[in-house]
């Protein structure tokens, strides 16, 4: 049998990524039974080529999953920071959260993802926002113990109150 | 050839194993 447009996305294989979406374009944002479209799966496994090709094909980076669940979340809690950037550069929210509260931020920090977090703060991150459970990025990167995230949240702070 | 399938992505719980705040 053949691989789902889902299961080619994450795999990165364009090719016959390319022959899939021949079949119908409405393939290209179709969601798998837990809400999540080929862009999701492709940015979830790290594949900028195919998230580049989807996305050039309009492929919608907007759509959430069943659980609100984000492209821009899944590429952030892997710490795929040149599909963050992507996904910003087309204007998806930087602050979008889901069902648990979760931002792009709190994943990337969740992750342990220091050049990832230090991008979406560039990109106006709110600091501000915190997950259900009342955990800030601060709050989470304290708790889990990663120094080098609460460095570069703790510079950005410092830049913030300079440039006022 | 064997299919090699990728498990569903998803988003961790945030504060799982966390203390309440």
């Amino acid at each position: 049998d053949t691989l789902s447009i889902h299961q080619l996305a994450a795999q990165g294989d364009l090719v016959q990524l390319m022959s899939h979406l021949q079949q119908g374009s409405s393939l290209l944002n179709v969601p798998d039974d837990r809400g999540f479209t080929p862009l999701m799966w492709a940015a979830a496994f790290g594949e900028i080529a195919v998230v580049k090709f989807l996305l050039q094909m309009g492929a919608d980076p907007h759509t959430l999953a069943k659980e609100r669940e984000s492209t821009l979340s899944l590429a952030s809690i892997q710490g795929y920071t040149d599909i963050v950037l992507l996904l910003l550069d087309h204007g998806v929210d930087v602050n979008i959260y889901d069902w648990n509260g979760g931002t792009p931020l709190l994943y990337a920090v969740h992750g342990n993802h220091v050049k990832c977090v230090e991008a979406l703060l560039a990109k106006g991150a709110d600091l501000t926002m915190e997950a259900d459970s009342g955990y800030s990025p601060m709050d989470l990167a304290v708790a889990l113990g990663f120094k080098k995230v609460q460095q570069a949240i703790e510079n950005h702070v410092l830049k913030l109150l300079q440039n006022n | 050839s064997q299919l090699s399938l990728y498990t569903s992505p998803s988003l961790p719980n945030i504060s799982l194993g966390l203390p309440a705040t």
